[in-house]
Parts: structure tokens; C-alpha cells; sequence
């Protein structure tokens, strides 16, 4: 473990709860994707099949069980508590369009051609254009409310900070992996626009982010 | 293999 990863695991908890709280008191989930709540819901369980089978530490074990039980609850809050204010007009993006390539992809490219590990790989795939979805409903309505701005801010600073993480641990320990490394930088990148647009329109105080 | 040690990470 190290400063980077630790400061990418708090943001990435930051952002779920930061999400996770908007919808609960305000109650309404208006403006954001439930698509892409769904696929990261995926992405958890895809990802953290080993949560029983492999035990690394407690932090790991609770987050996991964390990350998994927050995104649910959220992915519930959508389709269930608040549904009636769920914008599935505006939630339009083919989720299809992203599933296929990286199932596809995950076949193609992985470590070994086991269940768990292809699983994995679709995991860290499907994490890179999980937030699609969000972004494309953001252009669509071409605003967003400042809590969900936030919420994108910590999301994508995470997977910045996981990548300084894999810089930090290729010096330190000649650890690299280059799947998760290669996916996390696509995924970063898919943020940097979002970034520009949160830099200089929302921290202006602009409460609402209008797109041009 | 590089592929044991990933697991650690969330």
C-alpha cells in the first residue's frame, strides 16, 4: 500500500458516498445515469468474485465489501426508491456498445484464460467506460448539478491516482500491471474533458456546470 | 506472475 493508492481508494469512497447521500436527501436521483451506476455495480462484482475465496487484509476485505454494498444501495435508490424520478429519457446511451467490445476484449486479452481472471479483465475493461453513460446524459441535458460535478471530480481523480500509484510501485517494487495500467490511463483520459469543464466553470463558483 | 499480485488492489 502506498500514499497514492490509499488517497485513490478514499476519493473513489468519497465520490460513492458524495452520490449516494444527493439522492438520498434529496431524494430524487434527476440527472444522473442509472446505466452507468449499473455497470459499476458490475464492475464490483465482476471484480471482487476472490472476496471470499482470497482474504489480502482487512482493508481490503471491507472496502471491497464496502464499495460493493454502496453501489448496490444506489443502483437501488435509482431503480426502486426513486424511480419516478429517474430521467430514463435522458439516459439513452447503448450500454450494448460498451459490453460487447470489452467482453469481447476480456477473451482477447487477459492474464489466464480462467473464469476469475477474464472476469477480472472484464472488470478493469468495463470500469474504463462504466461512466459513458453519465457523460453522455451531462452533453444530452448539457448541464449538471455542482453535487454531481463533485461526485465526477473525486471519480475521476481516483483512477489518476491509481496510475501515479503504478508509477510509484514500477519504481519501488518493478511491479506493473500493465491490463490494469493500460485501462485505467483510457479511463482517466475519458475524464479529462469533464476535468476542464469542472476547473473552469464549476470551482468559478458557477454552481451549475452548462456546457457550452 | 504478474497476475497473482493484481488482486491486492481494489
Amino acid at each position: 500500500m502506498n500514499v497514492f493508492r490509499l488517497a485513490g481508494d478514499v476519493s473513489h469512497l468519497v465520490a460513492i458516498i458524495i452520490l449516494l447521500l444527493k439522492i438520498w436527501r434529496s431524494k430524487s436521483c434527476a440527472g444522473i445515469s442509472g446505466k452507468s451506476q449499473v455497470l459499476f455495480a458490475l464492475v464490483f462484482t465482476t471484480r471482487y468474485l476472490d472476496l471470499f475465496t482470497v482474504f489480502i487484509s482487512v482493508y481490503n476485505t471491507v472496502m471491497k465489501v464496502v464499495f460493493l454494498a454502496l453501489s448496490y444501495a444506489t443502483v437501488y435508490l435509482i431503480y426502486m426508491r426513486f424511480r419516478n424520478s429517474y430521467n430514463s429519457e435522458n439516459d439513452t446511451f447503448r450500454v450494448e456498445f460498451l459490453l460487447v467490445p470489452v467482453i469481447g476484449l476480456s477473451f482477447l486479452e487477459n492474464y489466464a484464460f480462467t473464469p476469475l481472471e477474464i472476469l477480472w479483465t472484464f472488470s478493469i475493461f468495463l470500469e474504463a467506460v462504466a461512466i459513458m453513460p453519465q457523460l453522455f446524459m451531462i452533453t444530452k441535458t448539457g448541464e449538471a448539478e455542482s453535487i454531481t460535478t463533485h461526485y465526477l471530480f473525486f471519480l475521476g481523480l481516483y483512477r489518476a491516482l491509481y496510475i501515479a500509484n503504478w508509477v510509484w510501485r514500477y519504481h519501488t517494487e518493478s511491479f506493473y500491471d500493465l491490463i490494469a495500467i493500460v485501462s485505467g490511463v483510457v479511463q482517466t483520459i475519458f475524464f479529462c474533458d469533464f476535468f476542464y469543464l469542472y476547473f473552469t466553470r464549476v470551482l468559478r463558483g458557477r454552481g451549475k456546470m452548462t456546457l457550452p | 506472475d504478474s497476475s497473482v499480485n493484481h488482486k491486492d488492489e481494489l
